[in-house]
This record gives structure tokens, C-alpha cells and sequence, in this order.
């Protein structure tokens, strides 16, 4: 049975697209098939790296694992209020048909598909930036004690989706928050985030991953469609300690999101 | 006569509401009044930035210097389409018989309260990532070649908004990208990115500003509502060389929107 893996975040720039990108490419080259749905209809970031990718291998000439990618804007219509639950199930249904996982995109924003595709997700990964700016749409924090005061929209919205999906006799969703565009620097921020995020696990139900560094290898093979787990194909990937320890933070995230029968 | 400078950028994350804390501050320091709008509906970060502020002076019985704030929410009306229009200018219109400067920060979507205030934008300023993720929205890149292939969804929405202000009779919009989250390392990265955006401000009209790095200082006062141009006033604020650095690009960034009669 095909697992669908979210990744949702209402705040921008969250690190929603590239960690998707990054745990496909993780899937792909363990040989698993893999489906993707891109639900940010205007920017398609996801979907365009996949575009890119089709693009390098074929003027490259060599053979990359792809995703098969789900088009949901073939269904679009603006004009039919209602178009996107037909449309988000049609899609998600031939891919699950076809693939041993299916990724699902969320844009920045709460919209009908976004909505659909958290109630619809076995796995829930949210990227956090280590910011109280980010970490403002989980919880309202008390400035002076760091204690969390209480949930904010985007854990309302989950929290809803959470609810949908027991109406409709789902299994509960894994939760699962994986700070993102982590320094090595800024210990004191990157505590006290910590602890405001350990307390709010507790409270609303979901468990955190370390997640990824701040590293220019995460985004500057964007346009040829590539990531680092692609080096041992691609000559133009550097291959330096860096992007070792870079490797290893992609695994250890796909390794916490413990996906049964997965062999990395 | 007031001026208008809009934070856009349909890509999330990019740094709007960053950037307008830091802009408003420095110029509520310079002594002038300025006006609010927060036109991210759900997320209100600018909004909250301004209400923290309001609790820390009360609580630590200290005189900051406040912005005004527009009050869009009470006008809205989602079941009445085209609520956004006369809602926007009657909040507009009111700060600008009150204020020097009316700062509006937008949400990283597409709505129609964002085209409405890029279409009354006297200085637009879009922050941008180091990252070609973020420059997608801008335009199309050929990874081989790195020549700009073509403008993107968000420069096609700046156009529009220009398009209908010089309709309207306008004068033409200042449009300034200025890139943000700058680390000092990535030279190779940066230097691609900087030849495309050179590229691509002669094609479709902007000029860029050297921005903000990405330093922890430009977030982690956000739950007290302040930034560091405050370090006079609030003995919190650490005064370490970084901060001077720190301080001296939101001045820089400042003097670069050429806003005419600021003394800073
Ligand atoms: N771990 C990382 N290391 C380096 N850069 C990163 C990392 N994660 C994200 N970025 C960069 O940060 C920016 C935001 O990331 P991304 O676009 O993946 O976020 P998002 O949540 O999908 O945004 P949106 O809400 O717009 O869909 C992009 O420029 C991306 O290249
Ligand atoms: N110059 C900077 N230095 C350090 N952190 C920054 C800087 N600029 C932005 N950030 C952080 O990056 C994240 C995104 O910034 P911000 O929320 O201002 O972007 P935005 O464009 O307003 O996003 P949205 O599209 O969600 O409105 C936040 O966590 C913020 O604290
Ligand atoms: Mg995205
Ligand atoms: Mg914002």
C-alpha cells in the first residue's frame, strides 16, 4: 500500500519544496518508486526541478531515477467552485496505483488542496526555520518565559486535518517537524527554539527530526534538476566533505521519518 | 505628500516582513511617522511584530517609537467579493493623511490585496534569497548557459501592476530587489546569481540593493518587537561588532530606496 508523505508548512520559504525534493531524490535512489504532486499551482517549484531534471538527463545522456510526476492542472477549473477535492483524489489514486510512495507539495498558503492533502498524508513533515517568526504560525510564545501561551494557525489547521481524517476513519497521522537552514552558529537561539518546540511536541502531538543544515549544495542544483545523492552519476557534483556531511543529514531525516520497509 | 513602499514577492520566505520591520524601524528612528499595513491576513507578522512591541514598552515602561496601524481586518468581508478594493484604500488613504511613510507587507501568494498594493506602490522592494529557487519566480534560467531565458510568474505580476498604475495615471513604480539572507561564504553561488540579476534588471526595469545577511540579530527580537536600531533605548540589545555591521546594512539598505527629504 502506497505511502503518502506531506510536506506542509502555511509559512513561506519554510523548506517545504526542498525537502521534498531531497527526500524523493533519498527514495528514488533506494530504488523505490515514487510519485509527486505539486498542490503550489503557481510556483510548481517540485515540479519544476523534476522538469529540469528530465531536461539535464536527456542533453546529458544519462539515465537518472525520476519521479512520475501527477498533474493536477490538468483538471484545473477556476471557474467550478469545488474542482479540486475530484480533482486532488483522481490524481493521488492513479499514483498510488503506480508507486510505493507518493510526495505531496504544499504551497505556503491554506488553500482547498493544501487542506486536502494534510488530511489526505500517512506522514505530515513540516520544515522549520529556526526563527519565532516561523515558529509564530505553530505557537504564540511569552517573550519573557519562552512559554508557549498556545496553538497558532497552522497547528489549528493541522489539528483540523487531524480531525477530518478520524471523521473518515484514517489512521493517525505522523507528525513529524524537521528544523530546517540550521547554522552552526547561533547556540543561544537555536536553544531556546528548541525548547519552546520540545514543550509544544508534548502539547499538540508531533515528534521533531533534526532536520537539515543551511548548506548551498541544498539549492544550487535547482536548475539542472539534480541533488547531491545524484553524485555517483553525475560527474558535475563536487564531492567534498561537506557534501558527505550533507548526504548524511539527508539520510538521517529520511531514516526519522522511519517509513516501514524502507531500505536506504 | 506620503510615500508608499511595498514589501513583495510572491515567493514565501524571501524576507517582506523582514525587511519591513527593519525599514520601518529605521525610519520611525529618523524621526518620522510611518504607517502599517499587514496584508497577510492569517499570518500577520509585521502586525504581530508591532503588537509585541506595544506589550514590551508597556511592561518594561519604556517610550519606543511606534508605527500606525491599519486596521484591514475589520473591513474584511469575505463573503462580499471585491471587499479588498475599498477596504484597502479607505486603510490607505487614512494613514497617508497621517503618516510620512505607509510601509505595506504582503503575503507570499498571489491576492488580490497584494495587486492592489503593487499597483499604489511608489517604492517596491522585493527581497530575494541567494538561491535559484527563489529567482524562478523572477525568471527563467538555462543552467548550462546561466542566460535569463525569460520572465516568471511574479515580474509578469509586477508588470501588471505597472501596467495598470500608469492606466491610472501614476508615476512609474521604483522597483528595487534587493537580495537578503547573504552569507559570506558561496562565492561561486552568489556570483552566478548576481550576473543573472544584473542580466535581468536590464530586461525588465529594477535596480538591486546589496540587502541584509542572514544574522540572527534580524530575528530573535521578534518576540519583544524590537531590532537593533533600538539598542539605545532597551539595554537587552546586545552591542557586539556584529551588531554594528549589522546595523550599518539596514542603514545602507535605507539610503539605497533614495527616499527623498530622509535624513537618517
Ligand atoms: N537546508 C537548506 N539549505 C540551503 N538553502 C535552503 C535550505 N532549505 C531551503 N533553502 C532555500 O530557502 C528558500 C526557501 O526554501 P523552499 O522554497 O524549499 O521553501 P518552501 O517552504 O517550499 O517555500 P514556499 O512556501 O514558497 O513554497 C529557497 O531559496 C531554498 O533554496
Ligand atoms: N536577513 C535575515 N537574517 C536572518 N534571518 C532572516 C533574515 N531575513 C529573513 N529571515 C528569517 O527567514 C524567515 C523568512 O523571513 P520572512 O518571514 O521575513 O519572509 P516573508 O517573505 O515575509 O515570508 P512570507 O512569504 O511567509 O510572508 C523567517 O524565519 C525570518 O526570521
Ligand atoms: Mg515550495
Ligand atoms: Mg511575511
Amino acid at each position: 500500500m502506497s505511502r503518502i508523505l506531506v510536506f506542509g508548512n502555511e509559512k513561506g520559504g519554510a523548506g517545504k519544496s526542498t525537502m521534498a525534493m531531497h527526500v524523493t531524490s533519498a527514495l528514488l535512489h533506494s530504488g523505490a518508486s515514487v510519485g509527486i504532486m505539486d498542490l503550489d499551482m503557481r510556483q510548481i517549484s517540485l515540479k519544476r526541478f523534476f522538469e529540469n531534471r528530465e531536461a539535464f538527463a536527456a542533453s546529458h545522456k544519462v539515465d537518472l531515477p525520476m519521479a512520475r510526476i501527477g498533474e493536477i492542472a490538468a483538471f484545473e477549473d477556476i471557474t467550478s467552485p469545488g474542482w479540486e477535492k475530484p480533482a486532488f483524489e483522481s490524481v493521488l489514486t492513479g499514483l498510488q496505483a503506480q508507486c510505493d510512495y507518493v510526495v505531496v507539495d504544499c504551497p505556503g498558503a491554506l488553500t482547498p488542496l493544501s487542506a486536502l492533502a494534510h488530511a489526505a498524508a500517512d506522514t505530515l513533515i513540516t520544515p522549520l526555520n529556526d526563527s519565532y517568526i516561523d515558529f509564530d504560525l505553530l505557537a504564540r510564545v511569552d517573550p519573557e518565559t519562552n512559554a508557549v501561551k498556545g496553538p497558532s494557525i497552522y497547528s489549528e489547521m493541522v489539528w483540523d486535518a487531524r480531525k477530518n481524517r478520524a471523521l473518515a476513519g484514517g489512521k493517525p497521522i505522523d507528525w513529524i517537524v524537521a528544523r530546517n537552514r540550521l547554522s552552526s552558529l547561533n547556540m543561544h537561539n537555536k536553544r531556546k527554539l528548541g525548547d519552546a518546540l520540545t514543550d509544544l511536541s508534548k502539547r499538540i502531538g508531533f515528534r521533531f527530526a533534526a532536520g537539515l543544515s543551511d548548506r548551498v549544495v541544498f539549492r544550487e542544483l535547482f536548475p539542472q534538476g539534480l541533488t547531491l545523492l545524484d553524485h555517483k552519476l553525475v560527474s558535475e557534483i563536487p564531492t567534498k566533505m561537506s557534501n558527505v556531511a550533507a548526504r548524511q543529514e539527508v539520510r538521517d531525516l529520511v531514516l526519522e521519518l522511519k517509513l516501514p520497509d524502507l531500505e536506504l
